[in-house]
């Protein structure tokens, strides 16, 4: 475990405790993407298939758990909560994700470290992972108006993988045959997604304007 | 078994 992997962990817990919290405490989830939320709960249920299998550490474990927990209970009130869901824009949240499921499982099956089904499924759920924030980045560019707490929501989801591509190139120059494409290519595709993302957010926290997307 | 290297990661 080295410093950038602790940061991108705490980033990426922190993000979805925001989110959580936000949905909790106001009872809204205006300007959140439940089918982003529904993408990142199968990409953390198709990789943490060995959570019973292969234990690597309590850290490992616990923050499975946390993160299936948390990303399903984020599912489940934009879904079911008899006033959060009211606060769901379906009309404006309509990025057909399944077109992003069906060719991530494709790419899968033909681009992995090794054809079992537990390494497919894992290979699935990094390349699901890369695009899952699609729906919501949509959903922005069309609401346009950002609350701050969906903004800083974003930031760190992007944070986090920006972090782990640290961890990986400190990881290639300090663990001998540390080499995995698949894992570095779809996290760089997926941080290049939200570049433009952090680009308007970091000009409207340098000129402490509200954030705006162009259309 | 795919290395632990790997898999040891969220």
């Amino acid at each position: 475990m080295n410093i950038f992997r602790l940061a991108g962990d705490m980033t990426h817990l922190a993000s979805v405790l925001v989110l959580l919290l936000k949905i909790h405490t106001i009872k809204s989830c205006a300007g959140i993407s439940l089918k982003t939320q529904e993408l990142y709960a199968l990409v953390f249920a198709t990789r943490y298939l060995d959570l019973f299998t292969d234990y690597i550490s309590l850290y490992n474990t616990l923050m499975k758990l946390i993160f299936l927990v948390s990303s399903f209970s984020i599912v489940w009130y934009i879904r079911h909560h008899k006033i959060v869901r009211r606060s769901y824009d379906k009309d404006q949240d309509t990025f057909r994700h399944y077109f992003l499921v069906l060719p991530c499982f494709l790419l899968a099956l033909v681009i992995n470290e090794k054809f079992t089904v537990k390494e497919i499924m894992w290979t699935f759920s990094l390349y699901l992972e890369a695009v899952a924030i699609l729906p919501q980045l949509v959903l922005l560019q069309r609401t346009r108006n950002i609350d701050n707490l969906t903004g800083q929501y974003v930031f760190l989801l992007g944070a986090y993988r920006s972090l782990y591509i640290l961890n990986w190139i400190y990881r290639y120059f300090t663990e001998p045959h540390y080499v995995h494409w698949i894992t570095w290519i779809s996290g760089l595709v997926q941080t290049l997604l939200y570049a433009d993302f952090f680009y308007y957010y970091f000009q409207s926290w340098k000129n402490n304007v509200k954030l705006e997307l162009p259309a | 078994m795919p290395s632990k290297s790997l898999k040891d990661e969220l």
